[in-house]
């Protein structure tokens, strides 16, 4: 079972002016981080039951916490995955979602089952010698509720045939 | 003379010098504004104390040696990735400082990614670095501020509105806590930026406008922490976004304001491999 109150806790040690204001030694600012991560974990299992009984389906969710650093093992080693959104604001709110992946072409469906634009674009070089690619793509997340996105990374052999495919016939 | 590099999508377009690397206008499509905008990166020498005040720069305090701060590099090395989906220019000024403008299609901001870190210090001197954005605009010695990302409060240089005040530190005086965004105005443009945290921030000439985005400090300020402000793990190194927004003043707050809703509570992103199993039994 998930549980908030950790990092409630956390979040309430943090009003302290040395939190806030980052005036602590150094010792104190790390522990702020270990309260602060250590109460991750549990809202991620809550998060986690939540999308559950929404979305009907037990799924073995994972959160990618260093996503603004371009790191992400499941997007970037995985073949297919799933990608959920989850919108806390009262309005619709549409986001270009960017994941790291390894090199490659891939199909992004929506959640109506349809194909949409994704791309898969460069990361500076400065940002990570292990990985250069990041898979973009635009979503629509309604208020207050989730959209969930599949992903699979295309082989070769059916990006060929997507090409060919995708390819305008000539008209006779 | 210059020869240009531009990104854009159908709501904004960004203009690069190719000489030399760096941004230089900002051109609003959709209302037709246009404004030379520079952006870089700075750094203010942090103050060891001097014949003025032994006060130092420090957790506590922040107090530059001199008011003019040092460009991390005058150019950047840049490179372009244009898709379908976003047009971005990576920027490489120094082996700690770098950046991606990016432009995705259909958004009306421009997003500044920012990476600085870890900050040499090998000269004996601390740090405080800055992304300062300069302009031609008019502001009158006049930038605003949030505060707590609710209410927007208006700032003079070398004024407070509840008692008269001797201004000692020209820079550190001016500058104030800027938690989702800061901005100026003309009167007929206006020129926000939204940070994706709380940052210090000023406009120390007209139509300037910074945000502190990292500091790496050498000695206490004397306050109470005693020791210096010198991350030496993986905290050395923040990359940060800054949304820069330009737009008429009749319509900026509706823009500034949900987009900074947007970005303090942003989508969560979860992911799965598949592979589920029902939720309720039946």
């Amino acid at each position: 079972s998930g549980d908030s109150a950790p990092l409630k806790e956390a979040m309430a040690v943090l009003q302290h002016h040395d939190a806030v204001s980052g005036t602590a030694r150094q010792n104190v600012v790390n522990d702020y981080a270990r309260q602060l991560a250590a109460g991750w974990g549990p809202c991620e299992v809550l998060v986690s039951n939540a999308l559950a009984r929404l979305s009907h389906y037990k799924q073995n969710f994972s959160f990618c916490r260093e996503l603004n650093i371009s790191i992400c093992p499941v997007s970037q080693t995985s073949e297919r995955f799933q990608v959920t959104l989850y919108n806390p604001l009262g309005r619709k709110v549409d986001q270009m979602v960017r994941l790291p992946v390894d090199e490659g072409n891939f199909i992004v469906k929506d959640p109506h089952d349809q194909n949409i634009s994704s791309n898969v674009v460069m990361v500076p070089s400065s940002y990570s010698e292990a990985y250069q690619w990041e898979l973009l793509f635009p979503a629509s997340v309604p208020a207050l509720g989730f959209s969930t996105y599949s992903v699979t990374k295309m082989s070769d052999h059916n990006h060929q045939a997507h090409n060919l495919l995708s390819r305008p016939r000539k008209h006779k | 003379s210059h020869r240009v590099l531009v990104i854009e999508n159908k709501y904004i377009r960004a203009t690069l010098d190719s000489g030399t690397g760096l941004l230089m206008k900002i051109e609003n499509l959709e209302q037709n504004l246009s404004l030379p905008v520079s952006q870089g990166f700075f750094w203010y020498n942090a103050s060891v104390g001097d014949e003025k005040s032994s006060q130092a720069s420090g957790a506590y305090i922040f107090r530059p040696n001199v008011g003019k701060p040092i460009p991390v590099s005058r150019w950047a090395q840049i490179s372009v990735v244009k898709t379908a989906l976003v047009q971005e220019i990576h920027q490489n000024f120094s082996a700690w400082c770098s950046q991606v403008i990016r432009l995705y299609k259909g958004q009306r901001h421009l997003e500044l990614e920012w990476t600085v870190g870890p900050i040499p210090v090998r000269d004996d001197w601390g740090k405080e670095v800055i992304s300062r954005f300069d302009t031609p605009m008019k502001t009158k010695g006049q930038f605003f501020t949030d505060s707590n990302g609710r209410e927007i409060l208006k700032r003079r240089d070398d004024y407070r509105p509840t008692w008269t005040l001797n201004q000692t530190e020209p820079v550190a005086g001016n500058y104030y806590p800027v938690n989702t965004r800061i901005y100026i105005t003309d009167g007929q443009m206006q020129l926000t930026v939204l940070t994706d945290r709380s940052q210090g921030g000023s406009s120390l000439q007209d139509g300037s406008l910074e945000l502190m985005v990292h500091r790496r400090l050498l000695v206490d300020d004397g306050r109470g922490v005693s020791e210096p402000l010198m991350e030496t793990d993986p905290g050395d190194k923040v990359r940060g976004r800054h949304l820069v927004l330009l737009s008429s003043v009749s319509d900026a707050a509706a823009r500034h304001r949900l987009l900074a809703e947007q970005e303090v509570l942003a989508p969560q992103v979860v992911l799965s491999l598949g592979g589920s199993s029902p939720y309720h039994s039946r």
